[in-house]
């Protein structure tokens, strides 16, 4: 089972072309195992990546070193999972 | 559950518990709600739609369908919703009665059972299919850039490991092939609903292409509709308009397919939330999705009822 203990979901949103270019590029590279939540799609957008905890620190020290702002929008993404489990299981045991 | 009543629709279930919630539906309500076995996903699940008639044949219809994106959890718990929604006012909301006088409706809830079971067992964030390839140790075809509508142009991935991966060729996915083959053998589908998750949008065709769809207007005044009556229940804020100028440019979706094919109403929409929870929208929002989200379809749905073509 694959599991989420240090994930992060960073909300990015590009407000020139620079910036919008050099979160395309953590596209490519596949290495950091980003998973787009929500892909770019222009200036003003949000962009959501769900990072994996390895990952983390180069992508936030690419974003920063970039000049690019972003807000953590889930700060823990096994917690969020653990409680969908939680209330799944609650409500069966409920039944 | 033991019945239909005492099911939990504030909570997500298993792929066996919706299978079983539509063989419960169909059994309390066998003049109105039959199951079609439309085909097989990659992992020979069955593909089950749930077809909601007064009878007649071959009658105009619409089709909805939840969870082609396995991880979009709060899609097919909406879709569970909407079933039992037209079953509780197929009777007593006049709007959906006159619908059904005329009507049949095609709701297939679990789009992607392979993944949704993926989804549930071993990764939660999974998307695409679960088909596998030679020559690729990664798994799984973006289901909605696997349909024959600027299939393998620019807005899908050629890479396997990709989310966007398009796929060898339109229709590769069995997932996507059963509905295609389901629409042209019917023939008579009017309007076409596909549901997604997150980013609060009502998106009509195209998505490959920057030629606006010669029903643009129309389908712009409806989704502006329809959005306004999805927004007075809660008031949750949605945006509207084409594919590629809302959101990005995007080939071999669902309703490009849909619309080339002849189905003037093909939408799509993007549920909550806009991204405070994404994909992992609680539980507890569920049921106050579902509520909105039929609001905009019965705006929809009485639309294609009241301009038949």
């Amino acid at each position: 089972t694959e599991t989420f203990v240090g994930h992060q979901v960073l909300r990015i949103v590009p407000t020139t072309d620079e910036e919008l270019q050099k979160v395309e590029e953590l596209q490519n590279l596949e290495e950091l195992q980003l998973d787009f939540w929500l892909a770019p799609r222009g200036l003003g957008h949000p962009v959501d990546v769900h990072v994996p905890f390895p990952s983390l620190q180069p992508v936030k020290a690419h974003l920063e070193a970039n000049g690019i702002s972003y807000s953590i929008m889930i700060q823990d993404v096994q917690a969020l999972v653990d409680h969908e489990q939680t209330e799944m299981l609650r409500s069966r045991r409920q039944l | 559950p033991l019945s239909t009543n005492t099911f939990d629709y504030t909570t997500y279930h298993s792929l066996d518990e919706i299978y079983a919630f539509m063989d419960l539906l169909v059994a309390e309500n066998p003049n109105l709600v039959s199951k079609l076995e439309i085909g097989q996903s990659t992992e020979n699940r069955p593909l089950y739609v749930l077809k909601f008639s007064k009878g007649g044949t071959n009658r105009p219809a619409i089709w909805i369908d939840t969870g082609i994106h396995s991880r979009e959890w709060v899609t097919q718990a909406s879709g569970v919703w909407f079933a039992k929604k037209i079953v509780q006012d197929h009777e007593n909301d006049e709007g959906l009665a006159s619908i059904l006088d005329k009507m049949d409706i095609f709701l297939e809830i679990v789009t992607n059972p392979d993944g949704f079971v993926f989804t549930q067992t071993q990764n939660r964030m999974w998307r695409k299919t679960r088909s596998k390839r030679s020559g690729s140790l990664c798994i799984g075809v973006d289901p909605n850039r696997n349909w024959d509508a600027g299939f393998g142009g620019p807005g899908a991935s050629g890479n396997p490991c990709s989310e966007t991966y398009h796929g060898p060729y339109a229709n590769s996915e069995p997932e996507v092939k059963a509905i295609v083959d389901f629409v042209k053998s019917h023939g008579n589908i009017k309007a076409f609903i596909s549901i997604h998750s997150y980013s609060q949008l009502l998106l009509y065709p195209y998505g490959y292409t920057r030629t606006p769809v010669p029903d643009q207007k129309e389908l712009h005044e409806i989704s502006e509709k329809a959005v306004a009556a999805l927004s007075s229940l809660y008031g949750t804020s949605y945006k509207y308009g084409s594919i590629i100028t809302t959101i990005y440019q995007a080939s071999g979706g669902t309703i490009d397919w849909t619309y080339n094919q002849g189905i003037k109403y093909s939408f799509t929409f993007e549920l909550r939330d806009t991204g405070r929870y994404g994909f992992l929208l609680p539980a507890k929002q569920i049921v106050p999705t579902a509520q909105e989200t039929w609001l905009a379809l019965q705006v929809i749905m009485q639309h294609a009822r009241d301009h038949p073509y």
